[in-house]
């Protein structure tokens, strides 16, 4: 018997939007931990890693470990039923084929239930050492989508490097070139604001825009965005979600041939 | 040319 209770359901619905376009199909796992998810795209060149701790939801009650494998697309449309101010509960039997999703708005004056039927993913699960970086930039994460779209128009790569000096961000293509260069700046008012930059060392990486554009569909879950990278190793963007836990994007880098 | 590479070269499988 599976019930989480999650007051602010606008969580769940902008994680679907997050992730829908990236991945179709998932597991996922609820163990006591928490509500998680790790998937990768059609490719096999980016991933993304959920977790929504178990002390984030208003009830949270997993009497056994349970995988439940979603259609991403039946699941946000499922979740669009919900009102922003929704509180949503997921619900699922051990062992049945379907979920339950159910919507109360905040008054109580509506209930809704929705029920989806599960599917079998085989799908491949990854262990992602936990690894020191050496460059990791904090920035407003509508500032990374605003860089990743306009970087977008002009060329399919970006090259990220960074430095002591700032980040650079910079494509080509057939009609020219750019160069976005953020600095390092802590004096603003307010700290979800500030560029913040942890060298060890240089770094210079090349990535598919594409999948950069579609990692920023995350910018409504948190103010800011963590931008991981080291020498020749996927790149991870992370989206913290509120007291709950992080929505993370792996993403391979293009090397020379 | 650049070439892509694929996320599950870097991880191994659990």
């Amino acid at each position: 018997m599976l019930e989480l209770r999650l007051l602010q359901g606008s969580l769940l619905k902008k994680v679907l939007e997050a992730i829908k376009d990236l991945v179709t199909d998932a597991n996922f796992d609820c163990s006591a931990t928490g509500f998680s998810l790790q998937a990768m795209d059609s490719s096999h060149v980016a991933l993304v890693a959920l977790l929504l701790r178990a002390e984030g939801f208003e009830h949270y009650r997993c009497d056994r470990n349970l995988s439940m494998g979603m259609n991403l697309n039946n699941m946000s449309k499922m979740l669009k039923c919900a009102g922003n101010d929704d509180i949503i509960t997921i619900k699922a039997d051990d062992g049945g084929d379907t979920v339950t999703f159910m919507f109360e708005s905040p008054n109580q004056d509506k209930i809704s239930d929705f029920e989806m039927k599960l599917m079998d993913i085989d799908s491949e699960h990854l262990g992602i050492p936990e690894t020191e970086y050496e460059a990791i930039i904090r920035m407003p994460s509508q500032e990374f989508a605003r860089i990743c779209r306009d970087l977008s128009t002009i060329g399919d790569t970006v090259v990220i490097s960074a430095s002591k000096e700032g980040v650079k961000f910079s494509t080509k293509g057939d009609i020219g070139s750019a160069n976005v260069v953020c600095r390092q700046n802590t004096s603003v008012d307010k700290p979800e604001d500030a560029t913040v930059i942890e060298i060890q060392q240089p770094v210079s990486l090349t990535f598919a825009l594409r999948y950069m554009n579609s990692f920023t569909k995350a910018t409504p879950l948190s103010n800011t965005v963590t931008v991981s990278m080291s020498n020749e190793l996927p790149v991870v963007v992370e989206y913290k979600i509120a007291e709950m836990g992080y929505i993370r994007f792996y993403l391979a880098p293009k090397i020379e041939e | 040319p650049q070439q892509q590479r694929s996320i599950s070269s870097f991880f191994a499988t659990k």
